[in-house]
């Protein structure tokens, strides 16, 4: 497999938890839902990066909620509770890595909590909508690199309710979890009836070798009127391997001047 | 003059910090809020090749060679915003989100924020009860030179105020918070355009927290005073 970064945003389904009866393993291994589902399945085609009113709207199964009232025909979470928004996310990739190779499996955002199914293998991402999770999944793929995926994603545990009257963030509620607030309603804003419950942001694989790079920090600094500057960069080395790695590091800085002269 | 590499053990099953010798850069392209300058960006790239297996891993950003400073005015008890040691009007707009159902796309990020360049800002706040914005917001920022401020998840309204008062003490889980603000740091901090960590809108956040975002966003002593005197003041050339 070719190393680097490839991201997961096609190819996935969706459905209501409470209109699924098997398990993330079973999912993700002898019963994967079919890739193009019927109509009256639970399953339906679904926008990741994104969230569930996201989905249902690619769907046609709510209006759109920001035009005229029709955000009032969308059932509140409050009202219906959180598993009604509680839902399913499916996709399948191929992956099949060299024996020296490590494979991540990455989630930018995820609003709030989810467990993650992967060949009928489970882990669970905590809580928390402004935080990155990385799954080391090299012992898990499957050796003829067909990869089955199930992520079952919770709303915010504190969803709230919003009042008759409205008002800037609806009953507070929201506060008491680490995401977005907005969600309740705002002077500016209804409520959002999902409260963006969902895989809000970008999903990866990442095929590395046994070292992988990690969050470089760049910072520069300047001298004698801006003349004189220094690129300063720290990094972490991550060695995934049993084994000691002698490593080459490069760096290059290179700008592109004018069209297409790059200067090195 | 730009193409570095170095030779590295990384222990077994093991996370190795390291820290680049600087690379020195004679009169780099400054990048420039919108209105004062072009907003040069340099392509970083960093690889790792294990000896043995070939390519390793990779990684490259677009970089702006820039300084930022900002400080209170005591006359005025304004904020003012220097870039590059230049003191910066700031014609700033109100940033929540740009979608309620978070199509974030880039091409999105791309029309947004030119507008607003083209409406002739220089800078946009991210409130609190919105998001800690995206790669991709912050890309087109650094693009097209609007620097940002961004708030941490506090917002009157919910955390602290109210009758009755609401969330007194923000959060229930203040490690959680301050895990996700450390990720949000790491996920953002190389973008030229981030101009401003602020703890929340119209609030101030609970003490712990507040204390340990100051703590963890204060500037790394090596960089507290990037200047070499030699001891009349002037700069060493």
């Amino acid at each position: 497999a070719a190393v680097g970064k490839r991201v997961l945003d096609t190819g996935w389904l969706a459905a209501r938890s409470t209109e699924v009866s098997l398990t993330g393993e079973k999912l993700t291994t002898t019963d994967p839902p079919a890739a193009d589902p019927d109509p009256t399945a639970p399953w339906m085609h679904a926008a990741v990066p994104g969230t569930v009113l996201g989905t249902l709207l690619k769907n046609k199964l709510i209006p759109d909620p920001f035009y005229g009232l029709n955000n009032e025909s969308i059932i509140d979470i409050a009202k219906s509770g959180r598993e009604h928004y509680t839902f399913w996310f499916f996709t399948t990739f191929h992956c099949a890595p060299a024996g020296h190779q490590h494979v991540s499996l990455n989630f930018r955002g995820i609003n709030y909590s989810a467990e993650v199914y992967l060949n009928g293998h489970k882990e669970v991402l905590p809580k928390g909508m402004f935080r990155r999770h990385t799954l080391d999944i090299t012992d898990v793929l499957h050796p003829d690199g067909k990869n089955l995926l199930a992520v079952l994603v919770h709303p915010p545990d504190h969803p709230g309710a919003i009042p008759p009257q409205g008002g800037q963030g609806g009953d507070h509620e929201i506060g008491k979890d680490v995401a977005t607030q907005y969600v309740e309603g705002w002077d500016w804003i209804c409520p959002i009836r999902d409260r963006n419950t969902g895989i809000w942001d970008e999903v990866s694989i990442s095929v590395t070798g046994p070292v992988k790079i990690t969050d470089p920090y760049l910072v520069s600094t300047f001298y004698d009127d801006f003349k004189r500057s220094y690129l300063h960069c720290t990094l972490q080395l991550e060695n995934t391997s049993s084994w000691l790695s002698d490593c080459t590091l490069k760096i290059q800085v290179s700008a592109e001047i004018e069209g297409n002269i790059c200067l090195v | 003059e730009h193409l570095q590499s170095y030779e590295i053990s990384v222990p077994p099953d093991s996370v190795l910090e390291y820290t680049i010798p600087p690379l020195f850069f004679y009169k780099p392209n400054l990048w420039w809020p919108n209105g004062m300058g072009t907003q040069s960006l340099y392509n970083v790239e960093i690889s790792v090749d294990v000896n043995g297996f070939g390519e390793s891993d990779s990684w490259s950003h677009y970089f702006g060679f820039r300084k930022i400073e900002s400080t209170i005015d005591d006359s005025t008890g304004g904020r003012i915003f220097k870039v590059n040691g230049e003191p910066v009007f700031i014609r700033g707009g109100n940033w929540i989100l740009s979608d309620g159902l978070l199509r974030l796309t880039r091409k999105r990020y791309m029309t947004d924020i030119k507008f607003h360049a083209d409406m002739n800002f220089n800078m946009l706040r991210c409130w609190g009860g919105g998001l800690a914005e995206r790669p991709d917001f912050y890309h087109f920022c650094d693009l097209y030179g609007l620097m940002v401020w961004q708030e941490f998840w506090i917002t009157g309204d919910v955390d602290g105020r109210g009758i009755p008062i609401s969330n007194p003490n923000g959060p229930l889980d203040h490690d959680l918070f301050l895990l996700c603000a450390r990720d949000t740091v790491k996920l953002l901090r190389n973008h030229a355009s981030l101009a401003l960590w602020v703890g929340g809108n119209e609030q101030v956040p609970p003490i712990d927290i507040n204390k340990a975002l100051k703590n963890d966003l204060k500037l790394h002593p090596m960089f507290e005073s990037n200047h070499t005197t030699n001891g009349s003041g002037k700069y060493l050339s």
